[in-house]
């Protein structure tokens, strides 16, 4: 039974499920995964990466993200699937291959536990963490406007009630401080992939300015080629550019911090929903959702083991 | 756990700028009873919002008085839940 081939990649699972499902992965898999506890969440639950290594100190890495907004589920499914396929696909797929021989892949599977948690419990549709202050009613930051990039701009709510609001101040939410702890000291992360649902958008910084960054030219390149690969596999439409024109004006948001902090590659998704579903994916659609992604996150490995900088 | 009965999201289509001012106004009316899932953007892309059963009349009726076209995306997200809720139990069961 503590398998993961006896594992639903289909399915949606509980947190307990899904950390279990983590253990399982790494004992399988020692050789090639370890699991990271890089901090706790506000409750006090483990905050866990996964990183994918072949060996050698502080290589060139790859950061991916899922789940930072609890009730986008299709991230985490999405997530556990893409670590499987790593896994599976080493030392079949050349570019997965030549990319593990070089660099590191990190992995945060559930990046908002405590959000995720409650949304087992007791509300389906909570997005926001579950930190509480002394004579604040309402709970919860949006972690994805607590980074220290742009942080209290447009795009960004200073209302604790609101869906968007950013917190008191630039990374006071544990589980955003805990990614920026981990990143800065790694030093050597040369791409992030923060990985939101729905809407079938593939975006890079900058949200919170509409002014384009330096590489503007080959992020939207590359989010260009990664569409359409993504698109090849079953038909599924992204459209691309950076989040500021392609979305909305966002601040303080987890791309934007990291490319503002040297991370090029800096991309953001909204996964499929078909126009239908919003947050409420049926689980018969992890499986499509997670392949289409799937080779829109190699493309832009790949390019980020090419393009050395 | 909460429940979701007869709550719905709506699409809804903003033909211009100040169309989508009307929907800001609507988030800043009820912020903790329109929950937009995706946001007033611009023009082109939809907006949706799951609007409680308790408050449909009166944001209907909102989105109707200012001339705001909109669709039904999901009729009753409860019924979609407990999908989701028995499609978990039967995996584990398998």
């Amino acid at each position: 039974e503590r398998s993961t081939s006896s594992f639903s990649y289909a399915s949606y699972h509980t947190l307990e499920e899904i950390y279990s499902w983590i253990d399982n992965f790494v004992a399988e898999h020692s050789d090639i995964v370890s699991k990271i506890r890089i901090g706790h969440s506000f409750e006090n639950r483990s905050i866990v990466v996964l990183k994918f290594s072949t060996g050698g100190p502080q290589r060139r890495a790859i950061w991916i993200d899922t789940g930072i907004h609890s009730r986008e589920w299709i991230t985490h499914a999405t997530g556990i699937w893409t670590a499987k396929k790593i896994v599976t696909e080493y030392g079949k797929d050349r570019t997965l291959t030549d990319l593990l021989d070089a660099m590191d892949i990190f992995m945060e599977i559930v990046t908002n536990p405590d959000g995720f948690a409650f949304t087992h419990s007791m509300n389906r549709l909570w997005r926001k963490n579950k930190s509480t202050r002394p004579g604040i009613f309402c709970i919860g930051v949006d972690l994805n406007r607590n980074w220290k990039s742009g942080f209290g701009g447009n795009g960004s709510n200073n209302n604790p009630c609101s869906e968007t609001y950013r917190g008191p101040s630039p990374q006071s939410e544990p589980e955003v401080a805990a990614i920026v702890d981990f990143i800065t000291s790694h030093g050597n992360i040369k791409a992030l992939i923060s990985i939101h649902s729905y809407s079938q958008m593939l975006m890079y910084p900058y949200g919170h300015s509409s002014e384009p960054v330096p590489n503007q030219k080959e992020l939207n390149d590359l989010a260009k080629d990664a569409a359409q690969a993504l698109y090849e596999v079953h038909g599924i439409q992204y459209i691309y550019g950076s989040i500021s024109t392609t979305l909305y004006v966002a601040s303080g948001i987890t791309v934007d911090w990291a490319y503002d902090n040297g991370i090029k590659f800096s991309f953001t998704f909204e996964l499929r929903d078909t126009g239908r579903y919003g947050f409420l994916l049926p689980a018969s659609q992890i499986i499509p959702t997670a392949q289409e992604t799937w080779l829109a996150l190699r493309t832009i490995m790949e390019h980020t083991l090419n393009h050395p900088y | 756990q909460m429940n979701f009965t007869g709550d719905q999201v709506l699409r809804v289509l903003a033909k211009n700028e100040e169309q989508l001012s009307l929907l800001r106004d609507l988030e800043g009316l009820k912020p903790q009873k329109v929950d937009f899932w995706r946001g007033p953007a611009r023009p082109s892309l939809p907006v949706d919002m799951r609007v409680p059963f308790s408050e449909l009349k009166d944001v209907k009726a909102y989105l109707g008085s200012h001339g705001l076209a909109y669709s039904v995306m999901i009729k009753d997200i409860q019924v979609l839940l407990d999908e989701e809720r028995e499609a978990m139990a039967k995996s584990r069961r398998l």
